[in-house]
């Protein structure tokens, strides 16, 4: 599904240069479940944000479902992310003026859902992490795990084939961060492929494979025994 | 140091009542060491909030160092804030336009200190969370958890009695989050009372007692054999 070959990015401020990523060569298969961790400020989001073409690369080649991204115009690009990819900001990224129910029906509207079933599945979705007395809470009405699981609700709406979720419980209890990860495994197992960065052990142990990464390279890839 | 005596904060949202806060009582003694855990939603912001008199409860009473806060007015509110407390947000709160060291010497800017000492001590407090590298940098050309030790540096600067800090190690790696738990341990040591809010066991362990909290309400206090 996925293909990446020598992915740098570099970004340049004044006359310093910041690389965040360097010659990142990954293959990720259809249905596959991959953690990728690191310590703080070693590149993670950096590579997520390439991978769910929400950025662009200094270099190299991505190919997703063997199309190359380099080559997509912008309009491509936005068809591909809205059908294809659910993505869980580590920001979260909510609209502040919409409630939580309708940040999880943004999705829907894009793909043109008709008003009366994107509720029913809004509502379906709010409820499976937990959040059904919310509905009509704006962000700031919410806590900040209980933004993150809106965050969360929203990247699944459109039953994407791909999920990338960046930190998807760090504000979480164990017990709320293990509700999230139960949704993540069956949707792996009825064949969605997800990426999960993660800083947390028990969390990335969900995963088939961890990737690791320090300063901005990939510098070992564990599989798990599962 | 701190007394709270049935704190309550409901939140009204038209005719609905959300209780994020009921009958609080504790009491914290100068230099204690006090974790804060409970499910995402059961009001720890909440508290926190009330004990950094960054927000009004609905009722009940909050002496901090033997002052009635609730008999406060807004600039007697904040000089108490500037001077004694340092408050780590849970969603970090930097201010987008001003680089790392500029956010961490603002602080400093309202309690007067001149330029020079300004920018040796905010340096000297990005060194000590990793960050010598990225002082220049503006909050959107960091990572998310180099924005949160900004965030943790900058409530530093001002040599708090009081450190809140709401969860400070969500968006950190293990390392990264035992080199910032070094930092509130030997403030502590040195006399200075810390409050975490935390939901990762090995965090919570740092302090002297735990406190429970479900649905707004403090469930139980454990100690700690340190
Ligand atoms: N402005 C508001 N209006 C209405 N409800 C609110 C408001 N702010 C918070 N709440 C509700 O109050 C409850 C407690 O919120 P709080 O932020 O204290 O939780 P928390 O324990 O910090 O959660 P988390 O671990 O997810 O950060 C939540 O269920 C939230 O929905
Ligand atoms: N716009 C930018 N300009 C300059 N440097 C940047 C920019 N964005 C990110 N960086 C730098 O690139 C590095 C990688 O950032 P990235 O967000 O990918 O890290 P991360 O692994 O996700 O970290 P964390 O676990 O803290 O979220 C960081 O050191 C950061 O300072
Ligand atoms: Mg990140
Ligand atoms: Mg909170």
């Amino acid at each position: 599904l996925i293909v990446l070959k020598k992915i740098s990015k570099i970004y340049k401020m004044g006359k310093v240069e910041v690389p965040a990523l360097v010659d990142a060569d990954l293959q990720i298969k259809k249905g596959e479940y991959l953690a990728i961790m690191g310590p703080s400020g070693s590149g993670k989001s950096t590579l997520m944000n390439v991978l769910g073409c929400l950025d662009v690369p200094t270099s190299g080649e991505y190919y997703l479902d063997s199309k190359d991204v380099g080559k997509l115009n912008d309009v491509e690009m936005a068809s591909i992310r809205n059908q294809m990819i659910g993505f869980v900001f580590q920001t979260f990224n909510l609209l502040p003026r919409l409630n939580a129910r309708k940040n999880v029906e943004l999705p829907l509207i894009y793909a043109g859902v008709k008003r009366q079933e994107r509720h029913i599945r809004a509502d379906k979705l709010l409820e499976s992490v937990g959040l059904s007395g919310r509905a009509e809470h704006l962000p700031s009405e919410l806590s900040g795990g209980e933004r993150q699981r809106v965050a969360i609700a929203r990247s699944l709406a459109n039953d994407p084939h791909l999920i990338l979720a960046d930190e998807p419980t760090g504000n979480l209890d164990s017990k709320s961060g293990e509700e999230i990860m139960k949704i993540f495994d069956s949707l792996n197992k009825s064949g969605v492929t997800i990426i999960v960065v993660t800083h947390e052990n028990f969390i990335a142990e969900h995963a088939d494979k961890s990737i690791h990464i320090l300063d901005g390279r990939i510098e070992r890839i564990e599989v798990h025994k599962k």
